[in-house]
């Protein structure tokens, strides 16, 4: 494993570690999308379905599971817990999440490497976490109001995931027949997604003052 | 074999 794909996967977790705390240790959720999240643990159970049957490595088994088990302890906890709950914005949060499934699955039905069920739901998997941050940023820019570990959650998110092009890139020159181009598209495709809230992140980093975003 | 290399990814 590079260094790049180990700083990518520290990173996401760092993320989810992030909105644990703010969810666990403050009791709010306010600012998160809970379409978004919904989302990210329908990610996470069609991608991990090699779990149980195809054994790579204990650091990768270790790291799914703590991804399957935060994706859905934070759903439970946004829908379910009583303090949390209350916090959760949700008249702004109406991205209508449905829309992304249905065309990602379509698209996994069309393009992938192997037509097996696995293989597509793994596929389907890689396009949805391409675009599932979406509900997440419209959520910001309509609450306009961001607060530091919300802010830092998604900052964190996104540098996950520009980290794990370095790693791509890394791979192609030191992997042989390393070509991947459904990983590379979606990512580079997921990555851009952030690219605008980067540029206010940083921009209200380096100036300090409170990070908000343009209507 | 290419397959399984690059499930070894989150």
């Amino acid at each position: 494993m590079n260094a790049f794909r180990l700083a990518g996967d520290m990173t996401h977790l760092i993320s989810v570690l992030v909105l644990l705390l703010k969810i666990h240790t403050i009791k709010s959720c306010a600012g998160i999308s809970l379409k978004t999240q919904e989302l990210y643990a329908l990610v996470f159970a069609t991608r991990y379905l090699d779990i149980f049957t195809d054994f790579i490595s204990l650091y990768n088994t270790v790291m799914k599971l703590i991804f399957l088990g935060s994706s859905f302890s934070i759903v439970w906890y946004m829908r379910r817990h009583k303090l949390v709950q209350r916090s959760y914005d949700k008249d702004h949060d109406t991205f209508r999440h449905q829309l992304l499934v249905l065309p990602c699955l379509i698209l996994a039905l069309l393009i992938h490497e192997q037509f097996t069920f696995k293989e597509v739901m793994w596929t389907f998997s890689i396009y949805l976490e391409a675009v599932a941050i979406l509900p997440q940023l419209v959520l910001l820019q309509r609450t306009r109001n961001i607060d530091n570990l919300t802010g830092q959650y998604v900052f964190f998110l996104g540098a996950y995931r520009s980290l794990y092009i370095l790693n791509w890139i890394y791979r192609y020159f030191t992997e042989p027949h390393y070509v991947h181009w459904i990983t590379w598209i979606s990512g580079l495709v997921q990555t851009l997604l952030y690219a605008d809230f980067f540029y206010y992140y940083i921009s209200s980093w380096k100036n300090n003052v409170k990070l908000t975003l343009p209507a | 074999h290419r397959h399984y290399d690059y499930h070894d990814e989150l």
